[in-house]
């Protein structure tokens, strides 16, 4: 029951050390807990004589369940606190493992996955997301960005154009992600929105959810022309990705109220789309009063 | 201006979302790697002189022109690799910020050492910390390096379109790290 807190300015992430579970807390004043994990959907396999019958492969997302599975429900983790940054760093298994950063002078927390090489010996193609849940009331809407530009509101289950019937509910609801991913409950007045480091695919399957996509390894081609099957590797290994989740949220201030959650993203969206070049130069041939 | 094409014409090809997907044959998303990688190194001829260009004018009235300084964009930072501050015990680490407004910035810099200090160049002491690199990170396939910890520190206030630079030292004295807390 003993819990470790990481804390900046505005958000608190809570360890509970038996567990090992995480909560983020997006704004400490209301006690919502956002939970994250690791899940994989494993890529249908199909004879590809027909489209229905098609595999899940470079062009196409489809998982065989409707329920991704877990990785590993509690994470081994370590915790290292210190005056610049605060880290928890979990190890999930030999593939999957995350680091959560809270910067003391910032108003968002950092998520860093690793994942791979996707183990493929059981020969199932797998699919790795990342999942946050909160108690929100979202009512099956979210919101995606198109090319980092403005929000578009997507609705579970539904096209604005025409009737749709969904048979694959979960590919059916993803949306390509560039830069964000939010929900929004406005009877609580919340808002968490998951900022990418590169576009992804994501939806809210589930109200209070949002999922991304993080990386595939699949070993069926899907007949769309690639002709080979979504199964990369390097050094004789299947590929690694390594990439960072940003999340903000809390409370959706009044109208005209400064700064706006919207504002947040779009600053942080900024830093960090357009982050700052960092150039390394040896010293070693000059002294500290030289280089000044 | 030579020196843009090869990027240039590396992401003309790269318009296609063939190219970032995995909807490409994989000898082809090599390639598409290998023409990045060209374009990127020939970039930093530009940006190298860009710098120093940029260096010399803030030192116009002194009566030494500043030395050619070399920058190195360190391209697996994201691998947590770098060679200057692997095999450098003291370097240089140069912030530009493309923003028109100033920014601040959080730097991590893989590193091999126990100890390091970080000075503005005013020599005020800039607070730093040292973490470990996770396991997993170590035992990325192809990883070549030594640097076991990255170095913590943030860049305050990068002015619009311009740079900061903070000098790093490997010192003996305890570092913030040391002092650091660590649970399992």
């Amino acid at each position: 029951g003993e819990l470790i807190t990481l804390q900046n300015n505005g958000n608190k992430v809570q360890l509970t050390v038996s567990t090992g579970e995480v909560q983020l807390f997006l704004d400490d004043k209301k006690d919502l807990p956002l939970h994250q994990n690791f899940y994989y959907y494993t890529g249908f396999t199909g004879d590809n004589r027909q489209f229905f019958n098609r595999s899940s492969g470079a062009y196409i997302f489809r998982p065989k369940q409707k329920t991704p599975i877990t990785i590993a429900p509690k994470p081994v983790s370590e915790v290292y606190k210190g005056p610049v940054v605060e880290e928890i760093h979990q190890v999930f298994s030999d593939w999957m493992s995350q680091v959560i950063r809270v910067y003391k002078e910032e108003n968002h927390v950092e998520l860093e996955w690793l994942v791979g090489p996707i183990p493929v010996e059981d020969n199932e193609g797998k699919e790795v997301i990342s999942k946050f849940s909160i108690e929100l009331e979202t009512n099956g809407t979210f919101y995606t960005d198109s090319n980092g530009r403005e929000l578009l509101e997507r609705k579970r289950n539904f096209r604005s154009t025409w009737e749709v019937n969904i048979s694959e509910p979960v590919s059916a609801n993803y949306y390509p992600v560039t830069s964000r991913i939010l929900i929004r409950d406005t009877t609580k007045n919340v808002e968490v929105a998951v900022l990418t480091d590169r576009a992804q695919g994501g939806s809210s399957l589930g109200d209070g959810e949002i999922e991304l996509m993080l990386h595939r390894r699949l070993i069926h081609d899907d007949a769309f022309g690639v002709e080979e099957a979504l199964n990369e590797t390097a050094f004789g290994k299947g590929l690694v990705a390594r990439g960072k989740h940003y999340v903000i949220g809390g409370t959706i201030p009044p109208v005209g109220a400064s700064p706006s959650l919207a504002a947040l993203e779009r600053d942080l969206a900024q830093r960090k789309l357009l982050s700052p070049w960092t150039f390394l130069s040896p010293a070693d041939d000059f002294t500290f009063k030289q280089w000044a | 201006k030579v020196d843009l094409n090869s990027m240039r014409e590396a992401m003309g090809v790269m318009q296609h979302h063939d190219a970032i997907t995995g909807t490409e044959k994989q000898v082809v998303a090599e390639d598409y790697a290998r023409m990045l990688h060209l374009g990127i190194v020939e970039c930093d001829i530009i940006t190298n002189t860009a710098f120093n260009k940029l260096f010399t004018n803030n030192h116009l009235e002194d009566t030494n022109p500043a030395p050619q300084v070399n920058l190195d964009s360190c391209m697996l930072l994201n691998i947590s690799q770098c060679e200057v501050s692997e095999k450098s015990s003291n370097f240089v680490v140069t912030v530009y910020n493309p923003l028109s407004h100033p920014v601040s910035l959080y730097i991590r810099v893989p590193v091999p050492g126990q100890t390091y200090s970080v000075k503005d160049p005013n020599n005020k002491d800039v607070v730093s910390q040292l973490i470990p690199i996770p396991t997993s990170v170590l035992n990325i396939p192809g990883r070549f390096s030594s640097a076991t910890s990255e170095l913590v520190f943030r860049a305050v206030s990068l002015p619009p379109l311009g740079y900061r630079s903070y000098y790093v030292t490997g010192s003996k004295k305890k570092s913030t790290a040391q002092e650091s807390t660590t649970e399992e």
